[in-house]
């Protein structure tokens, strides 16, 4: 996954 | 009445002066524009009853397939209520037909004027075009799945809200005649993405990271 790290980033992220 | 309320407050463009290459000058806002659409729409995706049950894969997987087809139902919904010939990205962000043919997206402008005037002809509710959107990015057919299951029960919700509103209205046939929007919507979505990669790999129009990470995840 770390071809998508900014999407995992924000969905990780806390809304 | 969730989804409306959770519905994002409409972003403007920020007019790119890097260049005297009006065509360019147009590709940079408008890339800039989708960008921070794409920040906002992750999190509006978090605020859909539903999505956050889903696990981190799944919803990394229904994001990479589905967002230009959720961003494309903003574009075409603010386009219809104009009988003008213009895709509306922004309220300051208006492209017509020749500034799309110059900027290399003719084909998309044709596409969304035809999703445009298809959600005209329908008269299309508020209401109705943000369960589309949510419909759209749920339905995204990402594969394969973590959890099924909760991807179904994700489905099922979007689907009786939109029943319960349009049983609410008396209206028995509208419910399909949206879903039955939706290839349309999908076919629209991968010409945008082609076009835009397109004009990234072949003009090198340069893509901030994540709008080009979630082009490449579609490519």
């Amino acid at each position: 996954k770390e071809k998508h790290k900014i999407l995992h980033q924000l969905l990780q992220n806390s809304t | 009445s969730h989804l409306l309320l959770t519905e994002p407050a409409p972003l403007a463009a920020n007019q790119d002066d890097s260049t005297e290459d009006s065509s360019l000058q147009t590709l940079l806002t408008l890339f800039d524009l989708l960008n921070r659409e794409l920040l906002v729409l992750i999190g509006w995706a978090k605020q859909i009853p539903g999505f956050s049950e889903l696990s981190l894969l799944d919803q990394m997987s229904l994001l990479q397939s589905g967002w230009m087809e959720a961003l494309l139902v903003g574009v075409a919904w603010r386009s219809q209520a104009r009988a003008g010939e213009e895709l509306v990205f922004a309220g300051n962000l208006r492209l017509d037909a020749a500034q799309c043919r110059a900027a290399g997206l003719a084909d998309v402008y044709e596409e969304v004027r035809h999703l445009a005037a298809r959600y005209r002809a329908m008269n299309m509710s508020p209401e109705e075009a943000v369960t589309l959107k949510a419909v759209a990015l749920a339905n995204s057919d990402a594969d394969p799945l973590d959890c099924p299951d909760s991807l179904q029960r994700f489905q099922d919700g979007l689907h009786e809200a939109l029943q319960d509103y349009e049983s609410s209205r008396g209206e028995q046939h509208r419910a399909g005649r949206l879903l039955m929007s939706l290839p349309l919507l999908r076919q629209t979505a991968g010409r945008a993405v082609q076009a835009f990669l397109r004009l990234h790999r072949q003009r090198r129009v340069p893509v901030h990271k994540l709008l080009l990470e979630m082009l490449e995840a579609k490519a």
